[in-house]
């Protein structure tokens, strides 16, 4: 039974594509099945994966409207055992035209339901806004990662995000619950990090992932080459960070 | 006359609302008149600013949506000559709700039109995304400051905004230019910056600022005490940064 988790944040540039590649691509090598969507129409998990937009008449953006998902919308990519659901800039029409949809929100939910159910993981990487996207991987979703960048905006948004959360639970996804709140681009030695975690732990107790993201220059490098941090540099703090963070959601899930 | 300058880009945490709020002060102590306007339902202008929300009835929303504003939505900040209209939740609703109204794009561009002649410059700061309230900013604005973090992603998302731009240039707005890209962030150390740097130069010439603004802690301490850099250590290099960049800005209008 594949396990839905939306990686969300309407706060921008807090790492949901960094989570969404390399949190994939680190449960892909610990054998779970996984299928990356990225819903963004910036499309950057997509080249983050080393993958083109899917522009053509049968993509993402025609299967949300259409209603229907087609296997050969579905890529390989450089990992096995993960596999991809690549954006495309039609994408930016969509917050638009699913206004006036017949049961807009629940449309990727529908879509999901299509899918094989041989996948283990199905992570949605969502754009920076609360708009019908997002609003749709939510209502999709069993959970949500929430990546969080310990910077005092950033934690600003976290009780809106909440709200929304809480709203989609009760409006249309009774299941819906937070998976965890991720640590990202975390940099110990500032007094703000230091503040932003007590704060937020403190706050949201045992949801609170144990394993925190460093910030790490080799995250950032490794988009350019089109590869998860894994396969740019397995050596590295951030390769190390995400494997943590697949083995530490592998045991939360151990007792489904 | 007032110049009405956007800052925007659809790619999130690359520094819209620190540009926003910190080169809206530095203009104000350099005796030019300001008024920012926080359209992002984010809030994070208004809060940078030590403002706090405008949820009550007569609101940048209500404004947007009735057509009309109102002196008492104008609040004075920290800042002699730097004026805000904060922002409000209430704006999460907008995106939505203008898809169907009247002159959709153009309503915030009949609210600026309303506003004080005395001031010098009205700055917007964009929510990111590419939806109906940037289509406002960009549709009201003389030109537009595009904040650039220099990594991969953001680097990507640039060409979907030029396009963007050129379409609002030619459907709605025909004065409409980039002011300037600005490098956001910059860690001169890292082989991924200075690539970026040389690849965006070359690319778009002088339309990049000569101004480059660090990565500097006190920019993202200073919002949580609701302070401009300037009032919260203006000896940082984050300070002298947004001070140059006014500067420039100023010199750049000299002429008109
Ligand atoms: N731990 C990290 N260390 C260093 N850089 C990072 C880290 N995580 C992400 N980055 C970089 O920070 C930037 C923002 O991250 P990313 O694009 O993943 O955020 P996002 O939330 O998906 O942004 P958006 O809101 O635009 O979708 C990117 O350039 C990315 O490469
Ligand atoms: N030059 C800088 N040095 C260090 N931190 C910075 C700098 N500029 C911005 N920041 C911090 O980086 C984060 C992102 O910046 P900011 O919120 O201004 O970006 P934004 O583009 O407005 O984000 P959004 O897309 O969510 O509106 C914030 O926490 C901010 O405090
Ligand atoms: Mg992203
Ligand atoms: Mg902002």
């Amino acid at each position: 039974m594949k396990k839905v988790i939306a990686i969300a944040n309407q706060k921008g540039g807090v790492g949901k594509t960094t989570t969404a590649v390399n949190l994939g691509a680190c449960l892909a090598v610990a054998d779970q099945n996984v299928l990356l969507m990225d819903i963004d129409p910036q499309g950057n998990a997509t080249t983050g994966l080393g993958l083109s937009k899917n522009d053509s008449d049968a993509n993402i953006y025609t299967a949300i409207m259409g209603g229907e998902i087609y296997s050969d919308m579905i890529r390989d990519t450089a990992v096995d055992r993960l596999k991809a659901i690549p954006s495309t800039t039609d994408l930016y029409g969509a917050e638009i035209e699913l206004v006036t949809f017949e049961s807009r929100e629940q449309r990727l939910k529908n879509l999901i339901a299509q899918v094989d159910d041989a996948f283990d993981f199905v992570l949605i990487d969502c754009p920076p806004s609360l708009g019908m996207l997002t609003l749709n991987a939510l209502c999709a979703a069993d959970s949500v990662v929430v990546p969080l960048q310990t910077e005092y905006f950033a934690m600003e948004g976290l009780s809106q995000l909440d709200k929304t959360i809480d709203g989609v639970r009760r409006a249309f996804n009774p299941k819906l619950k937070i998976e965890g709140i991720l640590f990202t681009m975390v940099d110990g030695r500032t007094m703000l990090s230091q503040q932003v975690i007590k704060e937020v732990r403190g706050y949201y107790g045992d949801i609170v992932f144990t394993t925190t993201i460093p910030r790490n220059v080799r995250l950032s490098e490794a988009p350019s080459h089109g590869k998860p941090i894994i396969l740019y540099d397995f050596k590295s703090k951030g390769a190390d960070a995400y494997i943590d963070l697949a083995h530490e959601l592998i045991r939360n899930h151990k007792s489904d």
